[in-house]
């Protein structure tokens, strides 16, 4: 009999898109990725002294973690954990979030306050992965 | 806001101090805690400098000594052999260097002695303030970029004897105040290919630097003359060259945290800050760790 209720309050899912269907259960709508965002330094007024480049693409990551992170993000068990906290044993505790997992440098040229000119390497200045921590 | 770690990190979010700073420039009722502008001292050095200049450029125009121009347009040059032009290095087998600083002499030693009539024999005193180069940055070449202006007509070949002398003011002994080692070489090149030439003062400056010398003074004596001496033409006729001051051009190796080491990122595949530890597999850390070293 509860079968039969339960089966009454399914929304009954039309056989064609099933994958979709399975799909609000597994990831989250907007899942945590990499985002494109770029900028140039004339914008922020730096271009009397950032010689080059002229635009900086520092990208950003950003989305919802889902609960089963395991391999896809790379991300580590704690993060698992750290969700099964947030949601069984304290709300408080933040649930995991989308964090940079690797970068790439970035060359810059700027003209220091005695004018001279440096050409410098820096490194972690560009988000090129993201993760779940 | 203070939870986005302001505090001691050296990660700190730079780009937005440097928005902070501009915001408590125009409104000082928002100065940030003291303890979050320590923060700032810790941030990579690009964006202390940006979030430094960030301040002193919006609230004031702060006089900036502006770069020689032929001294940029080599370093634009130097900037597009070096990386892409969204700025990502270029990694290729000679690029050890991960910065290099060019300083121009300071303008009030640049005066010239000796006797320019005679059209060939060009003296100069410069001095260099290598205030700039950081304790953490270790010297890799050194060299004095001549830039030459000539109206000698194109695909001549020119030689020229330098002699190089390298003024150290040595205040402990009262005998001689100053001990100089000089130095003199040939340069041949042909004007057509070159607009710099490049003189390698490694050896010479080296010392200097590994003890953080502040200030190189040097008097450099150039005589050039047309010709080739390897095709046994006679050196004639003395080349009246304009010779301008040269710059000193250093190529350096930041070992900083903040800098790009591409050997670490080559050889060791660099681990991702989210990825701290390299997660042992199955078949024990070993495995990985030599896979790692190999």
């Amino acid at each position: 009999q509860r079968r039969d209720e339960n089966l009454k309050a399914a929304p009954a899912a039309p056989p064609n898109n099933l994958s979709e269907y399975f799909k609000q259960f597994l990831f989250p709508q907007n899942e945590c990725e990499l985002h494109n965002f770029r900028l140039s330094f004339s914008q922020l007024k730096w271009d009397r002294w950032i010689i080059a480049p002229h635009r900086y693409s520092p990208q950003y990551c950003k989305g919802d973690c889902p609960r089963a992170t395991g391999h896809r993000y790379g991300s580590a068990v704690h993060t698992v954990v750290q969700n099964l906290i947030s949601e069984r044993l304290d709300p408080a505790v933040p649930r995991p979030s989308c964090v940079p997992a690797a970068y790439s440098p970035l060359s810059v040229l700027t003209i220091e306050p005695d004018g001279s000119i440096v050409y410098k390497e820096y490194e972690d200045m560009i988000a090129t992965r993201c993760t779940c921590r | 806001p203070p939870s986005q770690g302001w505090g001691g990190s050296d990660k700190a979010p730079g780009l937005v101090a440097a928005a902070a700073d501009h915001v408590a420039e125009l409104h000082p009722v928002l100065q940030l805690p003291t303890s979050a502008r320590r923060g700032y001292a810790l941030l990579p050095p690009l964006l202390k400098v940006l979030s430094d200049r960030g301040q002193r450029g919006w609230a004031s125009e702060v006089p900036r000594l502006q770069p020689d121009s032929r001294a940029l347009r080599y370093m634009k040059r130097l900037y597009k052999m070096s990386a892409t032009k969204e700025g990502i290095p270029k990694a290729h087998r000679g690029h050890l260097y991960n910065t290099v600083r060019l300083f121009t002499p300071c303008s009030e030693c640049r005066h010239r002695h000796g006797d320019l009539g005679k059209g060939d024999l060009h003296s100069v005193d410069l001095l260099f303030n290598l205030d700039r180069v950081t304790a953490l940055e270790h010297l890799l070449k050194s060299v004095l970029l001549y830039s030459f202006d000539t109206s000698v007509p194109v695909s001549s070949s020119i030689t020229c004897i330098c002699h190089l002398s390298i003024k150290e003011h040595d205040f402990s002994s009262q005998v001689c105040p100053s001990i100089s080692h000089s130095l003199a070489f040939s340069l041949h090149f042909e004007v057509r290919k070159r607009k710099w030439v490049e003189v390698d003062v490694t050896p010479f400056l080296q010392p200097l630097i590994a003890t953080h010398r502040r200030n190189i003074h040097m008097a450099v004596n150039f005589t050039c003359l047309m010709g080739d001496p390897q095709q046994s033409t006679k050196l004639e006729n003395p080349v009246n060259v304009a010779l301008v001051p040269p710059s000193l051009l250093l190529y350096l190796n930041d070992t900083s945290e903040q800098a790009y080491h591409r050997w670490n990122s080559l050889r060791h595949g660099r681990k991702s800050p989210a990825r701290g530890r390299q997660r042992s597999s199955p078949s024990g850390g070993k495995g990985s760790a030599s896979r790692a070293s190999r």
